[in-house]
């Protein structure tokens, strides 16, 4: 198991180790934070083999780059079903033909 | 992978 991120090799992409963790890998493309991300169903019994939640890394990693103001990118699967809302102020409109909300794409959003 | 493509890893046990 794990993650991982496939790259041009000529952009300049650092790993952060001392914020990776089990299925979250932290890169950074000169002030941009990169991570790639496998968060298991909020019911899954995956939870109990982390040392650290991959979900409460997330958390910290959004308060770093806020605080840091920096963007970050987040790419994964996070299964987290957003059907059509958005995030933020003045989102760009999203139409999914999955109308489903679950209750971990609300926290996400 | 194509020669112009690097690869990094986060490996879970």
């Amino acid at each position: 198991g794990g993650v991982a991120a496939v790259f041009r090799k000529h952009l300049p992409i650092t790993k952060h180790p001392d914020l990776c963790s089990d299925d979250v890998l932290v890169l950074a493309l000169n002030d941009v934070f990169l991570v790639s991300i496998y968060l298991p169903p909020a019911s899954s019994p995956a939870y109990r083999a982390y040392e650290v939640s991959p979900v409460d890394r997330l958390q910290e990693l959004a308060g770093l780059a806020a605080t840091l103001d920096m963007p970050m990118i987040i790419g994964g699967d996070l299964n987290a079903r957003t059907g059509n809302l958005t995030a933020g102020i003045d989102p760009p409109p999203r139409s999914s033909p999955d109308l489903t909300v679950c209750s971990r794409g609300r926290s996400l959003l | 992978l194509p020669e112009q493509f690097s690869i990094i890893e986060q490996s879970r046990p």
